[in-house]
């Protein structure tokens, strides 16, 4: 494995997005995961719609909060095309499923592996190289107030309560760190951004990790 | 300057503004204790950003969406090939 790896640096991870006062990090992670493993596989890096996610995945509860693991299903099961994001575009509120035709072009899903890397940190950035940024699940507590640098306490882990994308990690510095986008804007940590340190899966990075394969 | 750099509307004579005034407070003291533990260069800093106005409660409530979902422990990498 690379010492440092970070799939922006092939520009295949979208903008940082604010989900606003909404409680769809679940959808931004799974869209973001699928966003950048289309890029990866060739195609142009376009944004999908996170609303689109929201509004459909019936087992989720939109703005209420959802399940990334029950979206992804979602996606396998439907084989739903997630369409572009200017064709149907965040709202921050739950609405109404729109449909679009077998025709319509879009991005579906053919699989996705979920595990728990609890211990097991360098097998989860083997896949993270492998198969693109990763969804992954955390205990977002003391991140209303976090500002930047890498988070090494005050975070439980088995407690996960946000979702989030990893996108890449650095192992050269004195505390390994994962790279984690959020979706809570761009003033918001390191532009957007978290570190949080890699072993001892702190704040739940390695509990709940996802994969999505098209 | 909160309210300025935030955009926050609520006026200095209102409820609103006292409510939130209180949750900055207790912003203010969770600071000093997570930086507490940011001694070393690279540590997590924590300060005023724009959840400092709300209670733990709203955070959570506002942002803090996602189900816990179990998934399997990884097996590790498979050896063939």
């Amino acid at each position: 494995l690379p010492a440092r790896f970070d799939w922006r640096d092939k520009a295949v991870v979208s903008p940082v997005q604010n989900q606003q006062a909404c409680g769809s990090c679940w959808a931004f992670s799974v869209v973001g995961a699928m966003q950048s493993v289309h890029a990866i596989e060739g195609s142009t890096l376009e944004r999908l719609s996170v609303q689109q996610v929201l509004d459909c995945s019936y087992k989720n509860e939109g703005c209420n909060g959802g399940s990334t693991l029950q979206a992804l299903d979602w996606l396998k099961q439907t084989r739903v095309k997630l369409v572009l994001e200017s064709e149907y575009s965040y709202k921050a509120k739950t609405g109404i499923c729109h449909y679009f035709s077998q025709s319509h072009g879009g991005v579906a899903l053919k699989n996705f592996t979920a595990h728990d890397f609890g211990g097991q940190e360098k097998a989860m950035m083997g896949q993270l190289v492998e198969c693109g940024p990763l969804v992954a699940l955390v205990d977002a507590v003391s991140w209303q107030d976090y500002l930047g640098g890498i988070i090494q306490h005050h975070c439980s882990s088995h407690w996960s309560n946000h979702a989030v994308l990893v996108v890449g990690y650095d192992t050269t510095g004195d505390i390994p760190y994962w790279i984690v986008q959020n979706s809570w804007g761009t003033s918001w940590g390191n532009e957007g951004y978290v570190y949080i340190k890699i072993g001892d899966s702190v704040c739940g990075i390695a509990d709940s990790v996802a994969a999505v394969f098209l | 300057s909160f309210r300025e750099l935030f955009h926050r509307r609520y006026d200095v004579n209102s409820e609103e503004f006292n409510r939130r005034h209180l949750y900055f407070q207790d912003t203010m003291k969770r600071h000093k204790y997570l930086n507490s533990f940011s001694a070393a260069p690279h540590s997590a800093k924590y300060g005023i950003n724009q959840f400092s106005d709300l209670s733990q409660k709203e955070f959570r409530e506002l942002y803090l969406r996602a189900s816990t979902a179990r998934a399997p422990s990884f097996s590790g990498l498979k050896t063939e090939g």
